[in-house]
């Protein structure tokens, strides 16, 4: 299982 | 100007407990409507975000948004000085440098003033959609923060999995594997004690541990905790305090490489 990053679900605003 | 004044400062000090392992320092930004925060921990697997709005406060001015960057231990230092029972009053001017803390005792007799130096924190903001939820499992918090802790000695990861028969925590490792199931609860005298589902669709999923254990840190804010699942995307998990608003944490899934 890999871990992802919060930053790949939710756009920068 | 900004000034809040809170006669039961203890509500602050568990929401510094509830942030403070998964971040080394926030921005608190004030405005008319309240303090918010918004953090991602030094990783960026979760995403912690406070929301205490202005009416529940005693007091509460803010004639300007503000936004303080604070530095958590240092901040913790200073809540460490304060008597549960005090009434504190943050207090700081526009464009100042520094926030002042007074910890004042319930008959008066003795009031501290604490002055901390705010820094520049140059932090990303992330737009969180608003998503409906496959499956919506609110659980006592403390029944919650015990199965982490218990799961988290059999591996690293949680898997979650909702249907409408029940929710089950699920961790495997050397030792062996752990399997906890909770049934939504026929008959409970207090509301906190419930463990209730909302679900749409089944959904199965994969947590770290570590990040879960975490998020219990905020158990103290509330007897219930609200889980909020649906496949592919982030885990919310959220902490109602009292009059104030909400903590939620965000946590990324695990996946198969």
């Amino acid at each position: 299982m890999s871990q992802r990053d919060i930053t790949s679900y939710f756009s920068r605003v | 100007m900004f000034e809040a004044r809170l006669v039961q400062c203890s509500m602050l000090k568990k929401v510094l407990e509830a942030i403070k392992e998964l971040l080394n320092e926030a921005t608190f930004d004030c405005s008319d409507a309240g303090i918010q925060l918004q953090a991602m921990d030094n990783s960026h697997v979760s995403l912690v975000s406070l929301n205490l709005r202005s009416d529940g406060f005693d007091k509460y001015r803010c004639d300007r948004n503000l936004s303080m960057g604070i530095n958590l231990a240092s901040m913790t230092k200073i809540m460490k000085c304060a008597g549960n029972d005090d009434v504190l009053t943050i207090k700081a001017q526009d464009n100042a440098d520094n926030v002042m803390f007074m910890f004042e005792s319930q008959n008066q007799e003795k009031v501290s003033d604490y002055d901390m130096k705010l820094i520049n924190l140059d932090q990303e903001h992330l737009g969180i959609p608003e998503t409906d939820y496959s499956c919506i499992i609110k659980m006592p918090s403390g029944e919650f923060a015990r199965i982490c802790r218990d799961l988290s000695q059999f591996g690293e990861s949680v898997v979650i999995s909702c249907t409408k028969e029940g929710v089950k925590f699920s961790a495997a490792g050397d030792v062996g594997a752990a399997n906890i199931k909770l049934a939504q609860t026929a008959n409970v005298d207090k509301e906190e004690e419930a463990v209730t589902i909302e679900m749409q669709e089944p959904v199965t999923l994969t947590f770290a541990c570590r990040y879960l254990n975490s998020f219990t840190k905020a158990t103290a804010l509330s007897p219930q905790v609200q889980l909020s699942m649906s496949a592919d995307v982030p885990l919310v998990v959220e902490y109602k305090i009292g009059d104030f608003g909400h903590i939620r944490y965000y946590l990324a899934p695990k996946i198969e490489e």
